[in-house]
């Protein structure tokens, strides 16, 4: 079973 | 205010295509390097990144920075009353409630004049760091070649492995009923006409969505080259360049539990 990540765990808020 | 004059209406055409399914509004920021574009996709999965160089424009004016809230939908629509080869103008004052479109055309009878308008909105949107990444690989490859793999594979399941190696790149799909694997080698041949390169530092292996992955290939009809940058467990950096600017994708990759 794969899972989709999100952007926020890699990207900080700029 | 801002004024910004393009030679091909195509571009924003094509631009908008490659943009409209993942993101629904976003501000376009003009300054006087050029206008931007940065948003995400309601799932926080894809991030979206346009920018057209003032350069690109055959005329760009833009006194200071000004961010303009754009309904993509409403845009497409005014975008889709301008033919591919109209000179296309767009205009905004400081307040940037309204953007206006010119598309102005000549043919073999008469000089044609449109005007548009459109309404601005307030965009609330938070805009994201990127970090500047070291990509342990890197792909460039025809992008007619990236859109058929991921639209061929999207057939059989939901996901791509994407495996990075001194074999060369290979794209795999499990479905349930079907599965299917397409390695593309490193062609001596082939990079010495610059059709593609694979450079890479360590293999990579990384999972993710075709639906995003066919949606980015919308772009194709901005270049004929994609770029593919990868590092194990970072998002997917997917580049497109043409001569204006340039559209890139960011995408989250998928974990095994």
């Amino acid at each position: 079973m794969v899972r989709q990540q999100t952007l926020g765990k890699f990207f900080g808020k700029g | 205010m801002l004024e910004a004059k393009l030679s091909e209406a195509a571009l924003l055409k094509r631009l908008l295509d490659a943009v409209k399914e993942l993101v629904s509004d976003a501000n376009f920021e003009c300054n006087e390097e050029g206008i931007q574009l940065q948003a995400m996709d309601n799932s926080h999965v894809a991030l979206v990144s346009v920018k057209l160089y003032a350069s690109g424009f055959k005329r760009y004016r833009c006194d200071r920075p000004l961010p303009l809230g754009v309904n993509l939908g409403s845009l497409t629509k005014v975008l889709k009353c301008a033919k591919d080869d109209d000179i296309c103008t767009l205009k905004a004052g400081d307040d940037a409630d309204i953007l206006s479109l010119t598309y102005e055309a000549k043919s073999a009878y008469a000089d044609r004049i449109a005007e548009y308008e459109m309404k601005l909105m307030d965009i609330d949107a938070d805009q994201l760091g990127i970090p500047d990444t070291d990509y342990d690989a890197s792909v460039t490859m025809p992008s007619s070649e990236f859109l058929r793999i991921v639209r061929d594979l999207s057939l059989l399941g939901e996901s791509v492995r994407i495996e990075v190696s001194k074999e060369g790149i290979r794209f795999v799909s499990d479905g349930e009923a079907a599965n299917g694997n397409i390695l593309i080698k490193q062609n001596a041949e082939a990079s010495g006409k610059k059709k593609g390169s694979i450079e890479m530092n360590s293999a990579v292996t990384l999972t993710f969505s075709l639906k995003y992955l066919v949606n980015f290939s919308k772009s194709s009809s901005l270049s004929k080259k994609v770029q593919l940058m990868m590092s194990n467990d970072v998002p997917l950096l997917v580049s497109y360049a043409f001569n204006q600017g340039h559209i890139r994708y960011y995408l989250a990759p998928k974990i095994g539990d």
